[in-house]
């Protein structure tokens, strides 16, 4: 049986506006990395960690999914997500990147790298809140 | 046109604290 896969959420596509924390309006492609971490530095309860790529494996459950294992922050936290293999990271320094790049440019038109081992994305977590 | 907020670009991995 075929499972019609879950639809990305519309921000990736190519074109769509995306707002930073001071207010500045730019084009999900034309994102860098000093607009997150700028961002973030506004934010009061959001802050930027880095996040590297551990492992990529194919899911399980679908073919359409992919299982990246990042080590989180500075304790190295293990987490691992299941995402669509066009779901985008952005990597410092780098830009969007995916598991499947050809497959994000065909669908959101959205420029990207391949996503391997060794990056390093940019991931958020709470300030802490006292 | 829709405007969409940056943090919505950005996964949210909050690791569990573990001490």
């Amino acid at each position: 049986s075929t499972v019609a896969p879950p639809a990305l959420p519309p921000y990736f596509i190519k074109g769509s506006i995306i707002q930073l924390a001071d207010g500045e309006l730019k084009r999900v492609e034309d994102l860098k990395t000093e607009d997150f971490i700028q961002s973030a530095e506004i934010s009061s309860e959001l802050k930027i960690d880095s996040s590297t790529v551990e492992r990529i494996e194919g899911s399980h459950t679908s073919p359409n999914f992919a299982v990246v294992q990042f080590s989180v922050g500075e304790h190295r936290a293990q987490v691992s997500v299941e995402v669509l293999v066009e779901y985008p990271f952005f990597v410092f320094g780098q830009g969007w990147s995916s598991c499947c790049p050809d497959r994000t440019t065909q669908l959101l038109e959205l420029p990207c790298t391949k996503l391997s081992v060794g990056d390093v994305c940019i991931s958020l977590t709470l300030k802490n809140l006292k | 046109v829709p405007v969409f907020p940056w943090h919505s670009l950005v996964p949210f991995l909050a690791p569990t604290q573990s001490d």
